[in-house]
């Protein structure tokens, strides 16, 4: 008896059909197929196993699968919907879906709170908020007193923490977000407009029409 | 002197914060 392994074999454990995902996120089936392209890259750059690993999103982020970073662990805590340790191609798509220029704005705004909830609280609390500022500043080596980085935590919480009770929550962030736009600047990846020419692949082995 | 700079614009706009290097080939 013959062996004959198809395409719907080779996917991987999570792996889910582009018009779902695209019906689901502002993605259309190509741009998905697309992702698909990128996420293969991602998902085998250290470990082929088709899921996309801590350090490979590390590698792919820093070209360093060893230098740990805050950001990174967070998009990967946050991506990793499931929780089982690793980054599945639906979660991939679903996730990046946010920071597609057509999303929601109130998507991109919950995100970037979760992102900066580090300790998943439900609030931005003064140490946290201190903890990203020296993962910045140490992310770019660029040297300021504590004295200093505590006088602009200290600034952002008058400005932000309206209720005055020492932590920032959801209905605080959105406030502060709608008066301060371009603080969810970071949430939106042009990129991912032009995801099919990016890796355009896809294109000869596409299989649904948009 | 008084500070202006907000902590959370500080981070949005860090490189290192960012996922755009996903797309790099």
């Amino acid at each position: 008896m013959g062996c004959v392994l198809t395409k719907k074999s080779r996917r991987p454990p999570g792996y889910e059909e582009p018009t779902v995902l695209a019906a689901e996120t502002p993605f259309t089936v190509s741009e998905v197929e697309a992702l698909y392209e990128l996420f293969k890259k991602l998902s085998s750059s250290i470990i082929d196993d088709g899921l996309i690993h801590k350090e490979e999103l590390q590698l792919a982020l820093f070209r360093n699968r060893n230098r740990r970073n805050l950001f990174a662990d967070r998009i990967f805590d946050l991506f990793d919907v499931k929780r089982n340790g690793v980054i599945e191609f639906g979660e991939f798509v679903r996730s990046l879906g946010i920071f597609h220029p057509n999303a929601p704005v109130e998507d991109k705004i919950a995100f970037a709170f979760r992102l900066y909830d580090l300790r998943q609280t439900g609030f931005i609390e003064w140490d946290e908020l201190k903890e990203m500022v020296l993962a910045l500043l140490h992310e770019s080596d660029l040297v300021l007193s504590d004295d200093f980085i505590e006088t602009i935590v200290n600034k952002t919480f008058s400005d932000a923490d309206t209720k005055g009770d020492g932590k920032i929550d959801l209905e605080e962030w959105k406030e502060f977000v709608s008066k301060n736009p371009s603080l969810i600047k970071n949430m939106t990846l042009p990129y991912l407009k032009d995801i099919t020419l990016a890796f355009p692949s896809f294109v000869i082995s596409t299989e649904v029409e948009d | 002197k008084p500070v202006s700079m907000n902590a959370f614009e500080l981070i949005s706009r860090a490189q290192g914060f960012s996922l755009e290097n996903l797309f790099e080939k």
